[in-house]
């Protein structure tokens, strides 16, 4: 499902440049269920910028379902986007004058459903992240655990084919992190390749193969150990 | 230093009232380490917004350094406000435009203090944080837990009394966040009184009180059992 050859990041240039990402390569094939971890200002969110189609990398190549990404034009990689990816953001990335419930409706506006479904569809989302009585309150008035609960509600309601989470349990307390995680395995076992960067050893250890960065590249991808 | 007497906050009214904070009283002395825990939504967040002047309680009395704060005008409250406090948001708000050492030297112009003082003593503390490198970028050039750094930092220029800091290691990995856990003990070891909001055991562990928040009401409040 995922091929990044070779693939390199750098801002800026000449004695300003900051290599976010040294050629790095990695594979995924479709189903696994991947936790991407390291220090941070290691690249990890750079990665997943890339393979959720958001940023273009500065070197190499990326193929995402056999399409090489790179070479594809704005139009048509926006479509690819929403009808492949859900991408829950390290700063959840709410709109903040939409409710909780149009928010997570927003995606599905691409997959040309009819409102009465989309509201059915994002009212469920809502209820499975356990903010089923918050679906009219704006980001502004939820707190950080519900915003982050919001942000998964988006991403996970088109039924992307791939997730990508960055630290998606990262204001969240253990209770309601163990709660999206059964999310995770759930939607993971019903084939959804499910790709996870986080700081929390807890989580990774919830993941299938761990994928660790640091300084820009990858230093070790193994099996999860299971302690 | 710090007195709450039957504080309550009440969003909203009638039927669609969410009572974000029931009656809360607490007492914290000056040079305490304290850690608030609690659910996602049990109130920790508003807790702290009125303790950091930033919010005022629908009912009750919130005492700070023997003043009344409730009844302070708003221009007298956001001197005390800069003068006395340093706040972590949990998510960080620091100014897009700004670069890092500019968005830490910015509580320091209320304090009077000369250009190039503001920016050596801001330069020191992105160096405390590890950002001495990224001086001159702005957020959206900087990782989730370099953010996250840059608002520590900022919060600490102005040597506060009262340190308040929402999930400030929620985006660092757990080598940053026990550098960041050193800073904090090294500061309430100099007199600084902290209270961290904390989703994270092993952070709470390091504080000397843990104050325990279920449903916006204060449910346990004891010294941390050391393990
Ligand atoms: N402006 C508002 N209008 C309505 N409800 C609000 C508003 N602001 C906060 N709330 C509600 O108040 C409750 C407490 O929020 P708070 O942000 O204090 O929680 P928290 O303990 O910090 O949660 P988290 O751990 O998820 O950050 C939540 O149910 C939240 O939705
Ligand atoms: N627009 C930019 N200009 C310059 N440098 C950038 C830019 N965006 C990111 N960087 C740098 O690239 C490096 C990698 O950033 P990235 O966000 O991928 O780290 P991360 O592993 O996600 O960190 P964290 O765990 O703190 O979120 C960092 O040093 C960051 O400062
Ligand atoms: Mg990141
Ligand atoms: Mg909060």
């Amino acid at each position: 499902l995922i091929e990044l050859d070779r693939v390199s990041k750098t801002y800026g240039s000449g004695e300003l440049a900051v290599h976010a990402l040294h050629p790095v390569s990695l594979t995924i094939e479709a189903g696994e269920y991947c936790a991407i971890v390291g220090p941070s200002g290691s690249g990890k969110s750079t990665a997943m910028a890339i393979l959720g189609c958001l940023d273009r990398p500065t070197e190499g190549t990326y193929h995402l379902n056999g399409n090489p990404v790179n070479s594809l034009a704005a139009d048509t990689l926006a479509e690819v986007r929403n009808r492949t990816l859900g991408f829950v953001f390290q700063q959840f990335h709410l709109l903040p004058q939409l409710t909780a419930l149009e928010n997570v409706m927003l995606p599905m506006v691409y997959a040309n459903l009819p409102k009465t479904k989309r509201r059915v569809r994002a009212t469920r989302a809502l209820q499975r992240v356990g903010l089923g009585n918050r679906l009219h309150n704006r980001p502004s008035q939820l707190s950080g655990g519900q915003q982050q609960r919001v942000a998964i509600a988006r991403a996970i309601v088109n039924r992307p084919k791939l997730l990508l989470a960055d630290e998606p349990t990262g204001a969240l307390d253990s209770q309601t992190s163990q709660s999206v995680m059964q999310i995770f395995a759930d939607l993971n076992r019903e084939g959804m390749t499910v790709i996870l960067v986080t700081h929390d050893q807890e989580v990774a250890g919830q993941c299938d193969r761990t994928i660790t960065f640091r300084d820009g590249q990858i230093i070790a991808d193994n099996p999860t150990r299971t302690p």
